[in-house]
């Protein structure tokens, strides 16, 4: 783990009253390559590293802690700050429904994290509609009707239409209609340099004008995850992130990469395949998570 | 490369830079550095250009040391399908069935995950859509009952080649890791041979956890080659590279998208050049 590598670099060097260049270079280089296996993103690690330089620089050793504890005590204060601090929420629509816009790659898990969600927002008291706007996937209709039924929710599908932005217009009305007070957008995986896919993405939110434009994002994604996450941002203005399969031993270095490039907060976790494997964010734990 | 005309520090930061960025990882990344640190440090002949070099045989050694034929001859040959969640497990088995088609092989799917919500119609669709046939259970039976029943039928029946689907798992859950290995248990009992090929299917965006795949799957199913999916992206799978140091194991194929054609066998220079690209 990173705390140990980094309480035998201090050991080494000795315990010095003040944190300087030279004894904190090895320090440093632990923290990169600890990032790096961790798969946090080339660059940003980069610039987290400058980061915690700064800080670290001419801070005088607490008496009480070894160099290597404080040290770690930086690296990791510095990772919660970036994550986001706190937890955030779903923001509802002042006048409902709410619509939100799940979105990402192939395989992320954005109907898995749907089914999650809207079982989330039942327990809540809401009353949300699930849309399968996904009409390429053999059986993504099937997929999604399954779990509606598995949560109780409703299901709104077509599948003899092959426009996704139709779908999901036409269920807009519907969720005003049979007050629905959330409209949730289970959309097809593509890839985010496929400009005809994400066009239609972009002609969805123009349509249905979603509160919430969630980016679902595997925890095991290496390095590509800042490039994904930076097109999709830039493309759809995303409002936060859902992180799934978790429940593995991905480090999630992915988690401070996507954040760095978009600055949006990480709302969700998916921690299982079954549909109460839905947990809100701490940015705590997935410091340490990466950190370890 | 990074328009430096010497071997420098400047010409090793911009590889470590391209090979760390491709998921390379750092250790697997410092080697090639190193590499060719030592070599300019032995010659001072040694130009950027030789640097190159260098660096792509070393990576194309280490994607083809594993390469063999692939052991689906005797029919029927069967096929393990293994990976953890949203790779493109059954995505693949389609590409895959397509191609052995294509070679006039006698096709059977296995509808292996019966966990899934979808998974046993998305498999079935395929199936209709190849016009070959398929072996399935209900949603949530017994997938050994299941694989059980299709290798006995694929041998009654003269079937060439048996794709065997499964359910995504992550390595770390050990009931399930459990489960792949009575599939193989049960696979051997109709067939001691089989499987002829159990191939792990890694998805290309994926980082250094691609190690720990391929480490745990291959303790429970010993592995015989490796699919990279989703090569249509932009991430670039230069996982396989610091595996190649772990296990030795042959990339076989490359997803290039999700239609039925979209599979292409592994080349191994075509491959390397991608990653430098
Ligand atoms: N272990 C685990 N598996 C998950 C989690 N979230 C999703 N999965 C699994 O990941 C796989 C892919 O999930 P899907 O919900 O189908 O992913 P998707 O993004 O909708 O896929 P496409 O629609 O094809 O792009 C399935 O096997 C899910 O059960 C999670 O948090 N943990
Ligand atoms: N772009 C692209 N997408 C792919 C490729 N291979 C599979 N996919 C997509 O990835 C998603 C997941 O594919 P599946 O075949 O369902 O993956 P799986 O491993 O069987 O998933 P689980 O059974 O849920 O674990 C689907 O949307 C596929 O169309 C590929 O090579 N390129
Ligand atoms: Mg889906
Ligand atoms: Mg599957």
């Amino acid at each position: 783990a990173l705390s140990d590598k980094l309480r035998e670099t201090f050991r080494k060097i000795g315990g010095y009253g003040t944190l300087t260049e030279e004894n904190l270079q090895e320090a440093l280089r632990d923290v990169r390559l600890a990032l790096l296996e961790a798969d946090v993103n080339f660059k940003v690690v980069k610039s987290f590293v400058a980061g915690v330089k700064e800080k670290a620089l001419g801070q005088s050793v607490n008496v009480r802690l070894n160099p290597g504890q404080q040290f770690v005590g930086l690296v990791h204060d510095e990772l919660v700050e970036i994550m986001g601090g706190q937890a955030e929420k779903i923001h509802f629509a002042s006048q409902p429904p709410t619509v939100i816009m799940m979105c990402g790659l192939q395989g992320s898990g954005k109907t898995t994290s749907t089914g999650k969600l809207a079982k989330h927002l039942l327990a809540q008291k809401h009353r949300p509609l699930m849309v399968a706007a996904d009409i390429k996937r053999p059986a993504a209709i099937d997929q999604l009707e399954t779990l509606g039924k598995q949560v109780g929710v409703p299901v709104f599908s077509d599948r003899s239409s092959t426009d996704a932005v139709d779908i999901c217009r036409r269920a807009h009305q519907l969720a005003l209609m049979k007050d629905h007070d959330v409209v949730m957008l289970d959309t097809a995986g593509r890839l985010h340099i496929d400009d005809e896919m994400m066009t239609e993405l972009e002609d969805v939110a123009a349509h249905v004008k979603p509160h919430e434009v969630l980016l679902v994002v595997d925890a095991m994604t290496g390095q590509d995850a800042v490039r994904v996450a930076g097109e999709f941002d830039s493309r759809l203005a995303l409002s936060g992130i859902v992180m799934t399969k978790l429940d593995g031993d991905a480090r999630g270095g992915a988690a401070l990469s996507v954040r760095h490039v978009t600055g949006k907060p990480i709302k969700f976790i998916g921690v299982g395949e079954k549909l109460d494997a839905l947990q809100p964010f701490h940015p705590q734990r997935m410091a340490g998570r990466i950190l370890d | 490369f990074g328009g430096t005309d010497q071997v420098d520090d400047e010409l090793f930061d911009d590889l470590e830079a391209i090979l760390i960025q491709a998921d390379c990882g750092p250790r697997a990344t410092s080697d090639l550095v190193q590499l060719i640190r030592s070599r300019a440090e032995e010659s001072s002949a040694f130009d950027p250009e030789a640097a190159m070099k260098a660096i792509r045989d070393s990576v194309r050694e280490r994607l083809t040391r594993s390469l063999k034929p692939m052991n689906i001859d005797t029919p029927p040959a069967v096929v393990l399908i293994v990976g953890v969640n949203g790779v493109g497990k059954t995505t693949t088995i389609a590409k895959m069935a397509r191609l052995f088609q294509a070679y006039g092989k006698r096709i059977m799917l296995v509808a292996g995950d019966t966990f899934r919500a979808g998974a046993i119609e998305q498999l079935t669709i395929w199936s209709q859509r190849l016009g070959c046939e398929i072996m399935k259970g209900k949603a949530g039976g017994d997938p050994s009952a299941i694989v059980f029943d299709a290798v006995s039928a694929a041998r009654a029946r003269g079937v060439d080649l048996v794709l065997v689907d499964t359910a995504g798992r992550l390595q770390t859950q050990s009931n399930l890791m459990d489960e792949l290995g009575k599939i193989r248990r049960v696979i051997q009992k109709v067939i001691p041979e089989a499987p002829h090929e159990t191939f792990l299917i890694l998805d290309a965006t994926t980082g250094q956890n691609a190690l720990s795949q391929a480490k745990v799957f291959n303790d429970m199913v010993p592995l015989s080659g490796l699919v990279l999916t989703k090569l249509d992206g932009t991430a670039k799978g230069g996982v396989v590279v610091a595996l190649a140091d772990h296990l030795e194991l042959p990339i076989r194929f490359l997803g290039v998208g999700e239609g039925v054609d979209d599979l292409d066998n592994f080349r191994p220079d075509e491959f390397v050049d991608a990653l430098f690209s």
